[in-house]
Order: C-alpha cells, then structure tokens, then sequence
C-alpha cells in the first residue's frame, strides 16, 4: 500500500462510509487486529475498525487516537514483515 | 519483547547447532551468492553472539534446519507474497525453520552502490527474520529488530536490549556476552510479554 492508495483515509473516524477503506479492514485482518467470522468487509469505518486501529496503535507505540492519524496511516504503508502481530496459526505449520 | 503461543523454541540441548541452507532454486540474480550469504553470515552472528546457538552453512538443503528462499507471490503456504515493498519477508516459527523473502524486492547489501528509493536491506531483514525461526514474536518497541515495519534505506541489525533480554528468555546467555557493551540508549526493558 502506497501513500496515494492510503492517504485519503487520513482524518477518517467512525461512521464515515470511505471508498476503498474495506482495503484497510483486509491489512488489520492480515495482520492480526481484526478478528471477523464475515470477511466480506464494507467501506464502513465502523466499530471493529476503529478497535483494530487502536489495537493497532497501542501494538505499534503510536499515541492512541482511534482515528486514522497521518503517523498511523504512515505506519501502516511502511514495509513491514509478513508474520501476525499476534501469533498467527500459519506459522506453527507441521512438518509434510 | 514477545513469543509466540505455546513459547516455541528449537528443543535441542544447550549449546544448539543449527544447521542453515539456500534453496538451490528460488533465488535471486539482482546480488552475488557471496554478497548473499555474506549478510545472512552477518544475520546469523547477531544472534550468535548473545545466545548459546551455533548456526552453520549446510549445502544439503533437504536436510537443513533453516530453509532460506526467495519466492514471488503466491508459493504454496498461503501467505503470498505481494510485489515490491508491502510484505517484505516472513519465517516460521520454531521448529519448522522455513525462511521466505519476497523476491520482487529491491533486495541490498551497500545503499552506495544500490541508489533505488526502494531499496532494502537484506542483512536488517533477515536479522528480523532469524528472531522468528528461534522463537521471538513482533515487539512493539520501535527501535528494536524485532518491530515489524523497516522502512526502504533503513538498516536496523544491532539486537537491541528488549531483543536480547527476548531471545535470552529462550536460550539463555552466551557465556561469552557482555550487556555492558551495549549503550545505555539500548537498556530500556520491556517486561510485557
């Protein structure tokens, strides 16, 4: 993800309805902060994105605000490791 | 610092050799096998310096602990990888030892010769990377290898005190480390696990 794909989100808090942030739901999904049975993920910044976000900020050491912060935004298109942030099941893979 | 669930760790008893090898077929051409193999060396002794781990280059990578590869997009473990910068590399966690680094990258061992805007360090990566094959989670102390993000250009391969007092918890101290070499910026402990 780029500052172009990324940066419109900036300012967004919950209950906006923003073009392209179900690609963010995906990253926090990915990545361990959003635990969600229906992965059909909307353009809602509802409240499981904004408790991933701050899962997210509080993970990271960036200050908690709930709310998509140019810091955290830039954070989040940095390039970053693959592996969860919080233990993922993939990683324990048994030996074929 | 952080472990996975359960705490995995390479079970052998102390002091540990473990054996590494690059695939022979998932590579990259963009650096030399030396200058390759010379970071990994590099990566290695990090962690060899503060632990009672041994790792040596195999040449039988069928039977090596730690498999080491570079493979693009979508290579079989259900974590594809995903083109240039974003996800850069990942490992597994103990005792399975497999090591992926997304070949799409601008992969670089000197940002003097190497001038792309997105470049990145395989010495700082597979640094990071080699703290999750022995066990170590992401820490959400910045400055330390273990965080998750590195930024193109960035070179973080110094083990930071949260690190080291992380992978200590595991394996316990080289008998040959001496935390007074560290600076005092790089004592500050993070008690949470």
């Amino acid at each position: 993800y780029t500052w172009h794909e990324f940066g419109k989100f900036v300012d967004a808090t919950r209950g906006n309805k923003i073009n392209g942030i179900s690609e963010l739901k995906k990253y926090f999904h990915r990545f361990g902060y959003l635990k969600m049975d229906n992965l059909n993920f909307t353009d809602l910044f509802d409240d499981h994105l904004e408790h991933a976000l701050i899962k997210y900020q509080e993970k990271l050491g960036l200050i908690v605000t709930g709310k998509l912060d140019e810091n955290t935004v830039s954070q989040i298109i940095s390039p970053r490791c693959g592996v969860s942030d919080f233990a993922p099941k993939f990683m324990h893979a048994k030996r074929h | 610092y952080a472990f996975f669930s359960g705490r995995p760790r390479w079970s052998r008893s102390i002091p540990i050799i473990l054996t590494y090898a690059f695939s022979p077929e998932n590579v990259i051409t963009s650096l030399s096998k030396s200058e390759i193999k010379g970071a990994f060396r590099r990566a290695f002794s990090h962690w060899a310096s503060v632990i009672p781990v041994t790792f040596s280059e195999s040449n039988d990578y069928g039977f090596a602990d730690i498999k080491i590869g570079f493979y693009k997009g979508d290579h079989g473990d259900g974590e594809p990888f995903d083109g240039v910068l974003g996800v850069l590399a990942h490992a597994f966690s103990p005792e399975t030892g497999r090591f992926h680094l997304d070949a799409a990258e601008t992969w670089a061992v000197d940002f003097d010769r190497e001038k792309s805007d997105e470049a990145i360090d395989l010495e700082s990566v597979a640094t990071h990377e080699i703290g999750h094959l022995l066990g170590l989670a992401h820490t959400s102390v910045q400055e330390a290898v273990m965080f998750p993000s590195l930024r193109p250009r960035e070179k973080k391969v110094d083990l930071k005190m949260d690190d080291i007092k992380g992978i200590q918890a595991l394996y316990g101290s080289n008998p040959n480390f001496n935390d007074q070499a560290l600076s005092e910026s790089d004592t500050s402990i993070n008690n949470g696990v």
